[in-house]
């Protein structure tokens, strides 16, 4: 229904471009904002049917703009981010419908691949925010998101073709998330 | 209600028994190319309900059955469960929603306050639910070894956010596809969220 | 015309597949193929017309197949290799075809980002083999790629928004790439 | 032919004129997200020739001019310089196409040995290709600094593997592009190299 709609967009959009929301944790700042589209209508003219920009918006229609300002840097359409601006405007969205209505577990599958350590740093800290309600599972093979989990699983195919899981310490991972031996006895 | 366990066995690369435990908060899953990382998300999707075997980057369904390695013969059946905590929750007079699930007709307003209420719509403190494929095609989906139906499974899971193609599973790749949809099909993870 | 594409073909297939291959080079052994597929025909049958696969090839008209198996491994279509095995075939083609026509340089943008240690070393070590008739340009985040090229361009925004070029050696770059305070001066 | 250097002014986020030169076999590019790395790779295949705002991450082809920044004023022109070494190479007898570029009419089989042959059929040591913007929307291509058509830049490069949409340019994310597309359209690559 058309309220339940607005209200949950009021609440992603809180979540997602507030103050403390996550567009600014993630990026340490910056500015960002999701709008409802005008809609485009098919209006008849003499040369047959055309689109017209309207200056209507409907909660039950409208598409759904991303806005991003990264701090120090004009407003741009998305396009224009760069690789690791955009993962982190993707995450931040993300998060901030995770958040206005959390699950009990969330996945994320080498989402900081695109990422340099002071963003990976930040995505760590808010994923361990999120995960005091939530289970995370995170894939990765950077170390240092590796550092922040409470329990790794390794899991290697010492017999090839054939996947085998191993508990890890921390130490028992080289530096690209292998496995060191000493951990597969 | 919180999610515990997850066992695979003849699931892709999985083509022994293998379980994850889920008791710490965030679980870090680390290991080298190919090696069988992303092939639980698969897993995770599966057993949830996914039913296109594109988006689990098969061509059939009896893709997800272990096809056989160097050292081994292909197996007959994959199988997935997932297992959730679901505790009795303390119950608020406020909240009417729940008790049409736990079964409890409304006699009088008295019995508000002593009616157990648990998250998932069944009457257990541990949830399993399973998936099974046979090369037959034969396939079953079970709630605590019972068998169901897909929509049964959809149904328990139904207001939590819990899905196959929830916001809450990112795989590896896509995480730029909300962006990059258009302005329409943005709507629809928003939609999920209502 | 048909020979000039059959010859490519067999040398860029030569390039990827051969037993010296970029593909066993990259995997550090494995096997691959690329095959001309069979023309599918629309043939006019009593219900209309459908599609039907024919067992004809036509150099100019059929599409392209690639089957990689990496080692230990059955052989699987493209849609079932990891994220990473995926990376490094795409490379091995990429690759075997630019070694059949090759051109003064190269542009390489973050294509490591999806593969661990043991792979980014065997990509290395192909980018070094290539350098030697070509020049590549590579754009990384991975502190191991950094160590594998000659001269290395550091980008900074120290002033927000503005991008500036400074020299750096291996040593003033930090674990994720970006620059030391050290070198800016 | 080698490529020897590359100038950007007012490109994107290189406001100030900024030279990388390439005399080295490997040249690592590094810096943290959105420092600018990429809208290098923008800029050579914008002197290239790349005429589709699209493939250059903007909505329209002025979007690649410095559009300010929280210090800076936007700038009225963006301009990228590609120079490239044109030595004299060996030539030998049995290769009779080339002569055809050099501009000397073959009178009789004397003269093979003494034309020289350079790779560009540009009779200069150095080649630079220009491409200039303004934001009223003219444009001009240069080489040498004299103004040419995009058609001659093309001919310029032709056989030379060189080229906006060439295989030796790998856009970032894009790497398994080439993998995921359909049979028919990988063999547009199989065919540039022919
Ligand atoms: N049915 C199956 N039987 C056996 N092996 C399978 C099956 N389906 C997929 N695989 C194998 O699983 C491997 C892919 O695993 P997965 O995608 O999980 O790797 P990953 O650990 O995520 O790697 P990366 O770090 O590169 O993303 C492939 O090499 C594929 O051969
Ligand atoms: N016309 C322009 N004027 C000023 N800045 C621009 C212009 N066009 C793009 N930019 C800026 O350039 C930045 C993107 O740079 P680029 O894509 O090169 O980053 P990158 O170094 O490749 O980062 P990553 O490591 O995340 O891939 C964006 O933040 C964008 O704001
Ligand atoms: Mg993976
Ligand atoms: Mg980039």
């Amino acid at each position: 229904s058309r309220e339940r709609f607005g209200e949950v967009f009021e609440r992603i959009s809180e979540h997602f471009a507030g103050r403390d929301g996550m567009f600014r944790k993630l990026f340490g700042g910056g500015r960002a904002e999701i709008r409802l589209m005008p809609l485009i209508k098919e209006v008849q003219t003499d040369q047959g049917i055309q689109k017209v920009q309207t200056d209507e918006i409907d909660l039950l229609e409208s598409g759904i703009e991303i806005i991003a300002k990264p701090p120090g840097k004009e407003p741009r359409s998305i396009n224009q981010l760069s690789g690791g601006e955009k993962t982190l405007t993707a995450v931040a969205l993300l998060l901030a419908i995770f958040k206005s209505k959390p699950s009990c577990f969330c996945i994320l599958d080498e989402v900081d691949a695109a990422l340099d350590d002071a963003n990976v740093d930040r995505y760590c800290s808010v994923v361990r925010d999120f995960a005091s309600s939530s289970h995370f599972i995170v894939i990765t093979h950077n170390k240092r998101t590796m550092q922040a989990a409470d329990r790794l699983y390794g899991i290697t195919m010492q017999e090839k073709g054939v996947s085998k899981r191993v508990s890890v310490r921390f130490d028992q991972v080289k530096t690209d998330g292998s496995i060191k031996p000493s951990a597969l006895k | 209600m919180r999610l515990s366990k997850l066992t695979l066995s003849g699931f892709k690369s999985f083509a022994d028994r293998t379980q994850f435990t889920f008791d710490q908060s965030v679980t870090g899953i680390v290991g080298p190319n190919g090696c069988g990382k992303s092939n639980i998300v698969d897993a995770i999707k599966w057993v949830l309900g996914e039913r296109s075997s594109k988006s689990l980057r098969g061509k059939e369904m009896i893709d997800v059955i272990f096809a056989g390695s160097a050292g081994r013969k292909p197996l007959g059946l994959a199988s997935v469960t997932l297992t959730f905590d679901n505790p009795i929750i303390a119950q608020d007079a406020s909240d009417s929603h729940h008790d049409k699930t736990s079964g409890h007709a409304l006699e009088n307003g008295v019995t508000w306050a002593t009616t157990k209420r648990r998250t998932l719509p069944i009457d257990a403190e541990e949830v399993d639910v399973e998936r099974k494929l046979f090369r037959d095609g034969t396939s079953h989906y079970l709630i605590n070894n019972k068998r169901v139906r897909l929509r049964d499974i959809r149904e328990l899971f139904l207001d939590t956010g819990v899905g196959a193609d929830a916001y809450s599973i990112i795989e590896q790749g896509k995480v730029d596809a909300m962006l990059l949809s258009n302005p329409q099909e943005r709507r629809t993870i928003f939609e999920e969220a209502a």
